[in-house]
């Protein structure tokens, strides 16, 4: 599940950098 | 749990709310309803407006978050109406996943879940939080863009060729029914909790947790329209239901942008909204 949501995974973990759109 | 602690979830719920989701219903009825001393917004109602519309997007004076936000993905000369349109929309969606995110984040204790969890109801529950989102933005007429400062017309949309003009259509026929029940944004706030806290999402690991945390939302939920809405008793009902309706919305226009995927090879589907809504439905 990880690998195929990296970038919700990303966005859960990272409390307020932006991630790159 | 006692009704001074559900009152501070409400609370602090509501001000998550307000941290995270810059369009408030508050904000968009005020816009909707011509209430903003003569900053309305710009009126998207065909191609030439458009054009011009994408100026404004970029030029209108915002709060410096609000400006970084907004910065519009490259231009790509002579793209097609449509998918320029599509394009616009997508980036806007993909910020909304991030607002809808950090607010998820502050649902006490989301964060505790398990993390394959976390991931799952946030998969399930983004676009259904997004939708909601959006039918305060809507009337009968269009609807607000870009933080409110466009309106796109019902028109210009329906007018854009097949599958595009197909939809949106949807959204507004929700949002004429979902803006009857008249929340305010204290009660969207808690509302989204309630979808994000879906036990019943495919692939959870650890229910028990989800929906015990649901059900305390969703008693602060009902203590609160009880409060707030003394005179609809069939409200916190009536709102539980359009749950229903939401999951069938998004679970139809997952399939339409999946037939879009194979039907338009032009069209590029955001890497976010991608991960989100592969294998969703």
């Amino acid at each position: 599940l990880k690998e195929k949501h990296k970038i919700l995974h990303r966005l859960l973990q990272n409390s307020t950098s932006p991630v790159e759109l | 749990p006692e009704s001074a602690d559900l009152r501070a979830l409400s609370r602090q719920l509501c001000l998550s709310y307000h941290r995270h989701f810059p369009l408030t219903k508050s904000k968009a009825k005020a816009i909707l309803s011509g209430k903003t001393h003569g900053n309305s917004p710009f009126v998207i109602h065909d191609m030439k407006s458009l054009t011009a519309g994408q100026y404004f997007i970029n030029c209108r004076q915002l709060p410096v978050l609000e400006r970084q936000r907004s910065v519009l993905p490259p231009e790509e000369p002579a793209e097609e109406l449509e998918l320029s349109v599509f394009r616009r929309i997508q980036f806007r969606s993909a910020e909304a996943v991030q607002e809808v995110t950090e607010f998820t984040k502050s649902i006490p204790g989301f964060t505790e879940l398990d993390m394959n969890d976390q991931v799952i109801l946030l998969k399930y529950g983004v676009i259904e939080v997004m939708t909601t989102m959006l039918a305060p933005l809507m009337n009968k007429d269009g609807t607000l863009f870009a933080y409110g400062q466009i309106f796109m017309t019902r028109e210009f949309l329906k007018s854009l060729r097949k599958p595009f003009c197909e939809m949106m259509e949807p959204k507004f026929e929700f949002a004429a029914k979902f803006n009857l029940l008249e929340l305010d944004d204290s009660d969207m706030a808690l509302f989204f909790a309630v979808i994000i806290l879906s036990g019943d999402r495919p692939g959870l690991v650890n229910v028990k947790p989800i929906e015990d945390l649901q059900e305390t939302v969703l008693q602060a939920l009902e203590l609160q329209l009880k409060t707030i809405h003394p005179d609809c008793p069939q409200l916190f009902a009536k709102l539980l239901q359009k749950m229903t309706d939401l999951r069938q919305l998004v679970a139809n226009h997952v399939r339409h942008i999946h037939l879009l995927k194979k039907q338009e090879l032009q069209m590029c589907l955001h890497p976010l909204l991608q991960e989100i809504m592969r294998d969703l439905y």
